[in-house]
């Protein structure tokens, strides 16, 4: 092949229209098949290198920031409609680098690795000296008010019995002394008030999956709990998610299972 | 600033292509 003078890839604007489009295909491919966690907003282009392709298209070597929004990886929102979490709020940062291919006009992704990492303490206190930082999840008090929200809300809730899926996020709230926790759960095929073993239970084929928002409160003569669940519409069931060596992203969060819902699904309304 | 006849002019400011802007604010 005839010697392509200069470094073999085209430069372009980190905000050149084309450079955005590509980042936009990329962060969808990361909220469609995030699992766990948040969804993620682009925040900066950081660096963008587009190298041809044989026999056609082109190949974006691109690198984003992003941000944590405040909707669940599987909330069927749509992921522009999602909030970014406030600095406030301690926000989360995603570092990504993607391989995305253009061919036909169409942005499709090669590859994807993204980390994310929490804001530091110090510039949460800059903007807010009072608010809560984040919690470790395995802080014991953090283990105890989901318990604690869990079981409130299975006690309340006439039909299935919802098991916990993952803690999202933590904060210990210093006055008044309380736990805030959001968590995802999952329905089994167990009855709510009629559940002996939770461990007996299976969650469903079709899963139905829910999140929740709580804070237990330390009170004189004990404590109280407030949660907030909003169930999602089930998922059909979905096929074995790819695994012969194409490049998923490697997840912001511990683990992996399927893909979000379409996002035409109509939500279930809170169950408090 | 006027060049000195056969001295090359700098095209006005480079346009520093990334990274890019920032759409929400930067932690």
């Amino acid at each position: 092949a005839p010697h392509i003078p200069g470094p073999g890839y085209r430069e372009l604007n980190c905000d050149d229209p084309e450079t955005e489009q590509a980042a936009l295909a990329a962060v969808d491919y990361i909220n469609s098949n995030l699992l766990r966690g948040y969804k993620h907003a682009l925040n900066q282009i950081d660096k963008v290198k587009v190298w041809p392709r044989r026999p056609t298209g082109e190949v974006f070597e691109i690198e984003i920031d992003t941000l944590e929004t405040t909707c669940y990886a599987l909330d069927p929102t749509p992921a522009a409609n999602c909030s970014v979490r406030k600095l406030e709020q301690h926000a989360v940062e995603g570092d990504c680098d993607f391989h995305v291919l253009k061919q036909d006009g169409q942005f499709s992704v090669l590859f994807a690795k993204c980390d994310s990492s929490p804001d530091s303490a110090e510039d949460v206190r800059k903007v807010c000296p009072d608010c809560p930082l984040l919690a470790p999840l395995n802080d014991s008090r953090v283990a105890h008010a989901v318990e604690a929200a869990l079981a409130a809300f299975n006690a309340r809730n006439n039909g299935s019995y919802y098991q916990l899926v993952e803690v999202a996020r933590a904060q210990i709230v210093p006055l008044p002394v309380s736990t805030y926790v959001e968590f995802a759960v999952a329905a089994t095929d167990c009855v709510a008030n009629e559940v002996t073993d939770p461990a007996n239970c299976n969650l469903l084929a079709e899963k139905q999956y829910g999140f929740c928002k709580s804070t237990l409160t330390q009170k004189v003569a004990g404590e109280d709990v407030a949660v907030t669940c909003t169930v999602f519409p089930t998922q059909p069931v979905l096929p074995q998610l790819l695994t012969d060596g194409t490049n998923v992203p490697t997840p912001m969060v511990a683990s992996a299972g399927p893909a979000s819902p379409p996002a035409a699904a109509v939500m279930v309304g809170p169950m408090v | 600033g006027v060049g000195q006849p056969g001295v090359a002019v700098p095209a006005g400011p480079v346009v520093r292509p990334c990274p890019g802007r920032i759409r929400h604010f930067k932690i």
